[in-house]
């Protein structure tokens, strides 16, 4: 899971860099 | 990418596939085909291509990273939106995602070609090959507008683009999946919805095909970007570090 921390983190939000 | 389908679906769950599919496409565009049409005869001049070329090479590899790291994460929000994705496990998302980002954003990157001109936007303008010069991977570069050329002759409709890049990205194939079948019958689904929406267009029968032909120069250029990165990194050991993580999560070994 740490290796790919980030990628978990953009699919686990709601809002994403898109709807900002 | 794809196996033959051994089960069908019905017309509505096709339907709803291909709408599901479309709308994430839409919503998660990084640029409308309204804003590409109106940047469309936005170019770089002389100069300023000039300026891009003599760039240290490590300053040029950390712009473009910079915005496929930015664009990474308009494919991720492709996915999400995608019914049926979600429901995967977590780490099969990521392996679909690590493993097709950038086939679907080589995909998606016609829209962003003018064939006219033989140029790609690059950083709010238009850029020709030679822009790109200080990379030092001209090959890589003059495969991805050739790709970006080739794809743009089979004039895809924005449905078509998103069907197909769902397509590739739902591949059942990539090492590591925990659980091939649900990938499969998502893919199986998308595939049926691509090809019902050839035949209502009245597409051309072997329209598939060429889109399907277009996979081995796709994986070749992924591929390529992959040892160009290695090689890098031997270079700029401290410049590959200073990458952003999202993009050394995914191209990472």
């Amino acid at each position: 899971k740490e290796k790919h921390k980030i990628l978990h983190r953009l699919l686990q939000n709601s809002t994403s860099p898109v709807d900002l | 990418t794809h196996s033959p389908l051994s089960e069908g679906f019905s017309l509505l769950e096709t339907e709803r596939m291909a709408q599901s599919v479309v709308k994430s496409h839409v919503e998660t565009s990084q640029y409308s085909t309204e804003e590409l049409k109106r940047l469309a005869w936005n170019l770089y001049t002389a100069e300023e291509t000039r300026t891009y070329q003599s760039k240290p090479m490590e300053a040029m590899w950390q712009q473009c990273v910079a915005h496929l790291t930015n664009a990474i994460q308009y494919v991720v929000e492709f996915a999400k939106r995608i019914s049926g994705f979600m429901e995967l496990c977590q780490n099969d998302q990521i392996i679909l995602l690590k493993a097709g980002c950038l086939s679907v954003l080589l995909i998606q990157m016609c829209r962003a070609y003018n064939a006219t001109n033989h140029t790609l936007l690059f950083d709010g303008k238009f850029a020709s090959v030679q822009l790109f010069k200080s990379l030092g991977c001209d090959d890589l570069v003059n495969a991805v507008f050739e790709l970006a050329k080739s794809m743009s002759r089979l004039q895809l409709t924005e449905e078509e683009m998103a069907l197909f890049s769902a397509v590739v990205l739902f591949s059942p194939d990539r090492p590591w999946l925990t659980d091939r079948q649900p990938v499969q019958r998502l893919q199986g689904k998308v595939y049926q919805a691509l090809q019902r929406c050839l035949n209502r267009e009245g597409a051309n029968e072997h329209k598939l095909n060429k889109m399907l032909a277009k996979l081995p120069a796709i994986k070749s250029i992924c591929n390529l970007h992959i040892d160009k990165l290695e090689f890098f990194r031997l270079l700029h050991p401290e410049t590959a570090y200073s990458f952003p993580p999202l993009y050394r999560e995914v191209f990472g070994s």
